[in-house]
């Protein structure tokens, strides 16, 4: 799976 | 940013002061389980810690200060302010249950073996089944008070909000978290009983039961 070099949600 | 995931924040927020304003303004944190309160506190702490590595938006900064904020004071109100009121003997759930697996799955299925993206999984699966305790709790009494049940309404409104918010996402932005997905499913899945009665029985007769 992708993994997101950012967590941007709360 | 998206409507669904606003909104969703929105209503996290409004249960989470729903919450606080009822112990503050009664006095009285009778029916509500500081044991779910503590986790959500450790949810917030574990998963913020980003606030001191990276800055996404003043919007997502400033939340995330309130979140936080919000639940310590929560924690305080419970265990120290009006702790005469505190219903201990009715919050019995045995939170080590949850923590120890929580933690164990967080080593194991992460995206990055890191610190801070392990505490990060770890608070996405602690999240999923935090409000377990406080649900523990009302089946024991058998009942809640109604705006504590409002609490609860609003918290799995803001669940049910960020699935949308996903599927919005992969569609749209290609965004796939399977993490957050998993355990969001699972966190909302938790509502649905919840939600029934409080469709069927709280708006019927203002007593949850």
């Amino acid at each position: 799976t992708d993994v997101p070099a950012i967590h941007d949600e709360l | 940013m998206n409507v669904f995931r606003l909104t969703g924040d929105l209503s996290h927020l409004a249960a989470i002061i729903i919450l606080l304003l009822k112990i503050w303004k009664t006095r009285s944190c009778a029916g509500i389980s500081g044991k779910s309160q503590i986790l959500f506190a450790l949810v917030f702490t574990t998963r913020y810690l980003d606030l001191l590595t990276s800055f996404i938006s003043l919007y997502n900064t400033c939340m995330k200060i309130i979140y936080v904020g919000c639940a310590y004071a929560t924690v305080y109100l419970i265990y120290a302010k009006f702790r005469a009121t505190y219903d201990g003997n009715h919050d019995t759930f045995r939170i080590e249950f949850l923590v120890v697996p929580v933690g164990g799955l967080a080593f194991l299925v992460n995206h990055d073996f890191s610190p801070l993206e392990i505490l990060w999984t770890f608070s996405i699966y602690l999240e999923s089944v935090a409000i377990l305790p406080q649900l523990f709790m009302i089946s024991k009494t058998g009942e809640a008070e109604t705006i504590t049940t409002h609490y609860l309404f609003c918290l799995g409104v803001y669940r049910a909000l960020y699935l949308f918010n996903w599927i919005w996402r992969f569609y749209f932005e290609g965004f796939f978290d399977m993490i957050a997905i998993v355990a969001g499913v699972v966190q909302t899945i938790l509502y649905c009983d919840f939600f029934y009665l409080y469709v069927t029985k709280v708006n019927a007769v203002q007593r949850f039961q």
